[in-house]
C-alpha cells in the first residue's frame, strides 16, 4: 500500500507545488515508482504547473470528498500525465466551496482518508499538495498522510509559522491519525546571494528544529519557474538544471527514508 | 473619512504582507496621512514584521469580529507603532477559527466593514493584509474596501489566480460593496535576471490585464527581507535601498489616484 506524503504549510509561496510536482516526477522517472499527485489547493497549480503533459480529467475531488454514500474513491477522477508513472488529480475549482461545507460533516477530517482506502493499492506514493492555510482540507490532508513534508523558504516570515503548524500535527496526531510523522523541513528558494539573511535563518531553524532539516535544499533556479510557464515538470524541460538534480536527491532521500522504516 | 485598501489575492508569497507594511509606512512617513494598517491574516505577519517598533496591544480583530452586540470597532484593538502615524491590529490567532465561525452567521460579509464605521473617520487610509485565499476573512476585507491592490509575481502560477480573483471581486461589487474598484496589479519580486519569464509573463499580462496593470513594480531585493528579519520597515532598516524606493513610489502613486478621484 501506498506511502501518502503531505506538502504542507500555511505559509504562501514557499514551494509547496513546486516541491509536489517535480519530487512526484522524479519518483515515477528515476525510481520506477506509481505515483498519484492529489491536489488539495482550490488554485489548482498542478494542473497548471503540469499544463502541457496532462490529459483531460472527469469530474473532481470535490465529488468525491462531498459524496453522501461514502463509496466514492479518489481513484474515480484520477488522470493520467505523459510522465510514465505519474497520475494526478484534475484541477477542481469546486474545492473552494468544499472548504466550507465541510466545516459542519461529521467525521469531516476523514473524508479523505476514506476516499483513498482502495486508491492506497494501485500506487506507491501518494503526494498531496495543500493549500497555504490550515483549514478542513489540509486537515483532511493531514489525517490521509503517513508523512508530512514542510517546505520553507529562507525567510523569517516563513519561519515563524513552522511553530503552528508543528502544533496542529501534533494535533492531529494526537486525536485523528496517531500514524503521522514529520519527514522534515524542507529549505527552499534558497538564495545563495542572501549570505546574511540565509545565516541568520540557518541559525534559528538549527536551534529550534536542528534535526528535523533534511539534508538536501533546493536553491533559487529561474528553470523551475520557467518550466512551470511551459506547463511541464522540470525533467522534461531542463533535466541537468539544478533544480532537477536537487529534487531527484529529494526523491533518493524519501525513498531510503521509507525504505528504512 | 479613510481610503480603505484592500491588499488581496488568493496566491500565496506574492508580496501581500510586503506591500501591506511598507506601503502603509511610506504613507506615514512622507505623506503625512494617519494610516491603520489591519491584520486579517491568522498568520499574524504584519506584528511579526514590525516586530521590533510595534507596542504590545490589548485584544484582537477577532473579538470585534464575533462579538455579537455590533457596537465594537476596530479601533479598540488598534495599538500604535514608533513610525509616525503608522497604527496596526496586532496579531491574532483566533482569526483562524473566525474564518469557520463567520461561516453560519447572518450577514458575514458585513462584519468588517460595520466596525471600520467610526475607525474609518480616524485616518486617512486603512490597508488590509488579506490571507493567501478567498475565504470569510478575505471577503469581509473586499467588503469594507473602497479599492483593491492586487500583488502578483511574474509567475504563471501567480498570473493564473488574477482571473479568479477578478471574478470574485466583481461578485463583490455586484452584490455587497458597490463602491469597489481595482486600483490595480502590482508586480512584485521581479528579478530582473529572468529576463525570459519576465517577458512572457509581462506578455500575457499586457493582453489580458493590460490598463490595470501599476506603473510602479517592485524588484527582489533582499533588503526588504532582512528588514523584517530585523522586525522593521524598510525605511528604519534601509531607507536608500531599491525597495524603499519602490515603495515610495507606490504611496506616491495611491496619493495621487486618490486625490484624483
Ligand atoms: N527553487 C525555486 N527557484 C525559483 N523559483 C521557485 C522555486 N521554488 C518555487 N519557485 C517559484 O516561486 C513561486 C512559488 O512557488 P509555489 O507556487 O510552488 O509555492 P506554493 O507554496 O505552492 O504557493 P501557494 O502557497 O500559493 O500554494 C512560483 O512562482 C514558483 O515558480
Ligand atoms: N521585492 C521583494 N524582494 C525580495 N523578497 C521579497 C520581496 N517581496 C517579498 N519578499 C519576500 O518574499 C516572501 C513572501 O512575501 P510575503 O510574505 O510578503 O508575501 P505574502 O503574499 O504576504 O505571503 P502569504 O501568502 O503567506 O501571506 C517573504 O519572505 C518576503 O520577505
Ligand atoms: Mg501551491
Ligand atoms: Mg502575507
Amino acid at each position: 500500500t501506498a506511502t501518502v506524503l503531505a506538502i504542507a504549510t500555511q505559509k504562501g509561496g514557499v514551494g509547496k507545488t513546486t516541491t509536489s510536482v517535480n519530487l512526484a516526477s522524479a519518483l515515477a522517472r528515476y525510481h520506477g515508482k506509481k505515483v498519484l499527485l492529489l491536489d488539495l489547493d482550490p488554485q489548482g497549480h498542478v494542473a497548471r504547473a503540469l499544463q502541457a503533459q496532462i490529459n483531460p480529467g472527469k469530474g473532481g475531488l470535490s465529488d468525491v470528498l462531498l459524496d453522501e454514500s461514502g463509496e466514492r474513491e479518489v481513484l474515480d477522477v484520477v488522470t493520467r500525465t505523459e510522465i510514465p508513472g505519474l497520475s494526478v488529480t484534475p484541477a477542481d475549482p469546486g474545492l473552494r466551496v468544499t472548504e466550507d461545507l465541510l466545516t459542519s460533516r461529521i467525521g469531516k477530517e476523514f473524508l479523505l482518508r476514506d476516499a483513498l482506502k482502495v486508491t492506497r493499492t494501485w500506487y506507491d506514493f501518494i503526494l498531496i499538495d495543500c493549500p497555504p492555510n490550515l483549514g478542513n482540507l489540509s486537515i483532511n490532508g493531514l489525517v490521509a498522510a503517513d508523512q508530512v513534508l514542510i517546505p520553507c523558504d529562507p525567510s523569517p516570515l516563513a519561519l515563524s509559522g513552522v511553530e503552528g503548524l508543528v502544533n496542529t500535527i501534533e494535533q492531529v496526531a494526537g486525536r485523528l491519525n496517531p500514524e503521522i510523522d514529520v519527514l522534515g523541513i524542507l529549505l527552499t528558494r534558497v538564495d545563495g546571494r542572501n549570505s546574511k539573511l540565509n545565516a541568520a535563518v540557518d541559525q534559528e531553524i538549527a536551534g529550534r528544529w536542528g534535526d528535523a532539516v533534511l539534508p538536501v535544499r533546493i536553491g533559487v533556479n529561474s528553470s523551475l519557474a520557467q518550466a512551470q510557464q511551459e506547463g511541464r515538470d522540470i525533467y522534461s524541460f531542463d533535466p541537468d538544471s539544478r533544480g532537477a538534480r536537487q529534487y531527484r536527491d529529494l526523491a533518493e532521500h524519501l525513498v531510503q527514508a521509507v525504505q528504512g522504516s
